[in-house]
């Protein structure tokens, strides 16, 4: 058994939760924050029989992709003394994944 | 040690973190969302001494029941063209709980 | 790779997050609820190479500090028969942080 924890973009939560049920795999998604954008994004638990791991990541994987976002940064990033605030593009990917061992699963 | 993640009903919850700050152990809970029926429940993290771990585990087996649910499925689940939606019974469990080896635990 | 889930104090969670992200660490907030207060904290997810564990943990002990909070206890903690509740100060810690090891990392 391992636990998969995915931090995914809200968008592509709802897909990525309904592909995981068409499969037959449960999940259980909790509602989070990234750390740069300070945007709302979803972090998914997903515990899994070691042998459909990659099963569950090519899910992710065809579920969730990266997208370009426009920021605009709040300390100055150009040379010189006057600060004009213009957005740059940030690319936030389409899952960050880890992979737990663990030692112990049960359905009570 | 060992960190508990139990995802239980909504219902049980107080219940719960109630008896286990009754019995001396920490957690801390977080709303969650199932993958199947889309409704609230919650995640609780319980870091516990190796040696307690079963003691946890009762905690949560008293605490914790499964009930039924009527759902309504989205997809057609009968035979024929048209298409009836009727409630069907689901038996949500007590609690999932995954046991995850811990390196290190820090008060800080 | 090791993920770190730290439970914070909610007033320490924005500067806990920015430095991170100032000294290039990524991590994820979840909101979350203490067993024993039953008061709203923040759990903090920062997954790191091995090596820079230690300086992970010391922009922890940097941001996050430890609090004497009161509380009226429900049940009653004085002698006799007559209960008259009074606040009990409580020292809520800087940060709880379990350091978990990582099978695989990805990011798709
Ligand atoms: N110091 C920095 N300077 C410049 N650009 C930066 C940066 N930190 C992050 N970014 C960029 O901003 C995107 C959004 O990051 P955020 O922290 O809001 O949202 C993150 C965070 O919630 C989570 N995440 C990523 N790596 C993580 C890690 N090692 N531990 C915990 N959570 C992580 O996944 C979300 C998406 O991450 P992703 O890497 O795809 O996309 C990131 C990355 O491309
Ligand atoms: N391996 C795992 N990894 C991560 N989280 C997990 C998990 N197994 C269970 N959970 C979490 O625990 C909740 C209760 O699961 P349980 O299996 O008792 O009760 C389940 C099960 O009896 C049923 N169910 C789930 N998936 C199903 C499916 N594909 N077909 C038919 N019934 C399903 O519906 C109930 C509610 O499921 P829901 O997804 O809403 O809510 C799930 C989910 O949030
Ligand atoms: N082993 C563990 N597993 C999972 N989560 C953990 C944990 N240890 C701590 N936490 C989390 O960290 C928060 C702060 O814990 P701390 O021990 O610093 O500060 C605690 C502690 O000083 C005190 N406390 C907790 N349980 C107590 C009890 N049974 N009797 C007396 N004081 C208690 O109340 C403060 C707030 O506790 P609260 O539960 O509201 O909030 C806790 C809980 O959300």
């Amino acid at each position: 058994m391992k636990l998969i924890i995915a931090v995914v973009q809200d968008k592509d939560a709802p897909k990525l939760m309904d592909s995981l049920v068409r499969a037959g795999y449960s999940a259980t998604k909790l509602a989070s924050t990234g750390g740069f954008l300070r945007e709302g994004n979803s972090t998914v638990l997903i515990g899994v029989d070691d042998d459909v791991t990659e099963k569950v990541i090519d899910i992710i994987r065809k579920t969730c992709r990266s997208r370009e976002q426009l920021v605009t940064p709040i300390t100055p990033v150009g040379p010189g003394e006057s600060y004009v605030p213009y957005p740059v593009g940030v690319v936030v990917g389409g899952a960050t994944v880890f992979i737990l061992p663990v030692e112990k699963f049960l359905k009570i």
